[in-house]
């Protein structure tokens, strides 16, 4: 474990509990997209399924849990709760989730490390989070406001995967045969696709203005 | 043969 490694999970964390403050303390999830939700939390099953066959430390097994606890716990908030799921954006949220699903599932079938169910279901995992944040990047575009806590969500989101590509440099450099190259390449692909929101999101911190994403 | 990589990370 090393502080890139360790900060990335804190800011997953981080996000992941900014998104149920947001929704626990306003009662509304509007500006959140449920199909970046679901996504996540399909991408953490596929990716846990070791979580009871391989023990690999107190940290890793209990993160696992929360992450898994929590990404369902909003999905469940944002389509069953009575009061939350009243505020869903369910007409901005239209982005075709379902062609993010099949096509990171055929791309898993091509490359993986090796061609199991569960090293399939690994890559798969790997690909789709890669591309998860899309239907929430695009309902922030159609709703053009940003508010503060939806902001900071998917700033530490991307934060995260930022935090990662430094640690799979630092292993690079100091582990002699680390190599893991489809979740270095698939975690370069999902930080870009943060680049623009960063941008957007430092500009309007500098300005201390209100985040504008161009419709 | 190369141990496999451990899936270590999260």
């Amino acid at each position: 474990m090393n502080i890139f490694r360790l900060a990335g999970d804190m800011t997953h964390l981080l996000s992941i509990i900014v998104l149920l403050l947001k929704i626990y303390a306003t009662k509304s999830c509007s500006g959140i997209s449920l199909k970046t939700q679901e996504l996540y939390a399909l991408v953490f099953l596929a990716r846990y399924l070791d979580l009871f066959t391989d023990f690999i430390s107190v940290y890793n097994t209990i993160m696992k849990v929360v992450f898994i606890a929590s990404s369902l716990a909003i999905v469940w908030c944002m389509r069953l709760h009575p009061l939350v799921k009243r505020s869903y954006d369910k007409e901005l949220d239209t982005f075709r989730h379902y062609f993010l699903i099949g096509g990171t599932f055929v791309l898993a079938l091509v490359l993986n490390e090796k061609f199991t169910l569960q090293e399939i279901l690994w890559a798969f995992s790997i690909y789709l989070e890669a591309v998860a944040i899309l239907p929430q990047l695009v309902l922030l575009q159609r709703s053009g406001n940003v508010d503060n806590l939806t902001g900071q969500y998917v700033f530490f989101l991307g934060a995260y995967r930022a935090f990662y590509i430094l640690n799979w440099i630092y292993r690079y450099l100091t582990e002699p045969r680390f190599t893991r190259w489809i979740a270095c390449v698939s975690g370069i692909v999902q930080t870009g696709i943060y680049a623009d929101f960063f941008y957007y999101y430092f500009i309007s911190w500098k300005n201390n203005s209100k985040l504008k994403l161009p419709a | 043969a190369q141990k496999e990589q451990e899936k270590d990370e999260l």
